[in-house]
């Protein structure tokens, strides 16, 4: 199937949810364009949490996840 | 499941709960009773025990708001978030806020179930933070299960009698 690349809603709609839920503090710059950064490592923090395939990149599936409806409390900064 | 940092709990077993307003989308009626099954659900594999008061301040107190409401932490209009709560602690803590932009049910599989949804809250009130196991109550992604039929995962049930103990009468 064609893969298709992130629209710039499902860009904002990331960095929104990662900064919300998985203490993303990284400010500037294109999402997911450049190089690994500490998006794409929130990425896939993300994916582990949910059990879904580690990409490190916004796919369809990961995105799906992000608009699911939710608790507001992050998933991050917890402790066994 | 998971607890939040330093094993965050309440010093008490005996806590207090009050309902400081209510959504519009359901009867005062069914806000009490999704409310009171909610923390009864805790209360059945634990050693707590909850007592609902009507004025001043209690332990858990629980308030329906929309986007700025008081805390830090504002609310984002239809779906996406659908509520938050505080780990056990003074003032704020333990608290439960629903964002009344969602529009909650008492029985209907129409909006959101606030018997599940309170559920979920009241185990961050207590001390629980998000799992990552998917059949997890306190899984941070709604999702319906038939309220009368409601049994606590055992991950939900291994985590609140790590922090509190089991239910001493059962």
């Amino acid at each position: 199937l064609p893969i298709s690349p992130p629209t710039e809603e499902d860009e904002a709609l990331a960095e929104t949810y990662l900064k919300k839920f998985f203490n993303l503090t990284e400010e500037t710059g294109p999402m997911f364009r450049r190089g690994p950064s500490q998006r794409s490592r929130k990425v896939s923090e993300m994916q582990r949490f949910f059990g879904l395939k580690v990409t490190g990149t916004l796919d369809a599936e990961t995105v799906k996840m992000m608009k699911k409806p939710r608790c507001g409390l992050p998933d991050v900064q917890l402790s066994r | 499941f998971t607890t939040f940092d330093n094993l965050n709990k309440w010093p008490t077993n005996q806590l207090t709960y009050r309902i400081e307003n209510y959504t519009p989308d359901m009867s005062v009626a069914e806000v009490d009773n999704s409310i009171e099954r909610a923390l009864q659900v805790w209360a059945k594999v634990s050693p707590l025990r909850f007592t609902r008061i009507y004025r001043g301040t209690a332990d858990i107190m629980i308030s329906f708001g929309n986007r700025n409401h008081g805390d830090f932490y504002p609310f984002d209009g239809p779906d996406g978030t659908l509520a938050h709560a505080f780990s056990p602690g003074a003032d704020i803590g333990g608290d439960a806020h629903f964002d009344d932009d969602e529009y909650f049910t008492f029985s209907s599989t129409r909006g959101y179930n606030l018997f599940l949804v309170a559920a979920h809250e009241f185990g961050h009130s207590l001390g629980l933070s998000h799992s990552n196991d998917p059949g997890a109550l306190m899984f941070p992604v709604y999702s319906y299960t038939e309220p009368s039929t409601f049994s606590l995962p055992r991950d939900d049930v291994t985590g609140i009698q790590y922090i509190y103990g089991p239910n001493p009468d059962v």
